[in-house]
């Protein structure tokens, strides 16, 4: 196995991960939309899956420039987005009342490809996180082309949502995503910050 | 109906709660 995932694995608490997903987006010079953390465990086969951690979505720089993205998506698609968004409220709060502002507002696109995350999963190697973690080695997409010519589905679908670079940085328990609707080029500095605070 | 998992209620909960915010500033 890759050294990294030989190291023995600590299970951090979903504040300690909250607190470090922040720290990392609020503490570089880069404009990153979001940040996740995928936690790495086994199946019921012992396949290694990485699955949801925890994440945290600060949003884009330019608001306007988001809101006039997510309002070229169709009616229909902000109509189930809402929805959606609307069930997950009421979910979370218990109530089924829909008087909250926030959930009528446009939902961007890079809003929801957060979410959609959520119920996501990397088996065995596949898709960018899980890419980085088998191989032990950070991977690095940016540009619109590369994320969309990319064989990995996570990294197209980051594409259609308007993110222009992704970052995956392995961890010995699991693996850091980062995306960004900005072009963001290649640093060793990110990779060692990301080590620095969660390992 | 939408079905969560438990693990994934507080990130859900964390997001929605960020997202009024960011929505009651602009």
């Amino acid at each position: 196995p890759p050294p990294q995932q030989s190291q023995p694995s600590v299970p951090l608490n979903q504040d300690s991960l909250q607190q470090r997903l922040q720290a990392l987006l609020e503490g570089v010079r880069n404009c990153w939309t979001y940040a996740i953390f995928w936690q790495s465990s086994y199946d019921y086969a012992g396949a290694a899956v990485l699955g949801w951690g925890d994440g945290y979505y600060k949003g884009e720089e330019d608001k306007e420039k988001a809101k006039s993205k997510a309002s070229l998506s169709t009616i229909a698609e902000q109509q189930h987005r809402k929805k959606v968004l609307r069930e997950l409220n009421s979910l979370i709060s218990g109530s089924t009342a829909t008087t909250d502002d926030a959930v009528d507002e446009e939902v961007t696109d890079t809003e929801w490809f957060f979410l959609v995350s959520m119920t996501q999963s990397f088996v065995n190697g596949n898709g960018l996180p899980g890419q980085a973690f088998f191989n032990s080695c950070p991977v690095w997409v940016t540009g619109t082309d590369r994320l969309a010519n990319s064989t990995c589905e996570r990294a197209k679908q980051g594409r259609v949502f308007g993110l222009q670079t992704i970052v995956c940085i392995p961890l010995a328990n699991g693996v850091v995503e980062l995306g960004s609707s900005e072009f963001i080029i290649q640093s060793s500095d990110l990779v060692n910050k990301v080590r620095a605070l969660f390992n | 109906a939408v079905a969560v998992p438990q693990a994934r209620k507080a990130s859900l909960a964390r997001f929605l709660e960020k997202r009024k915010e960011r929505v009651s500033n602009t």
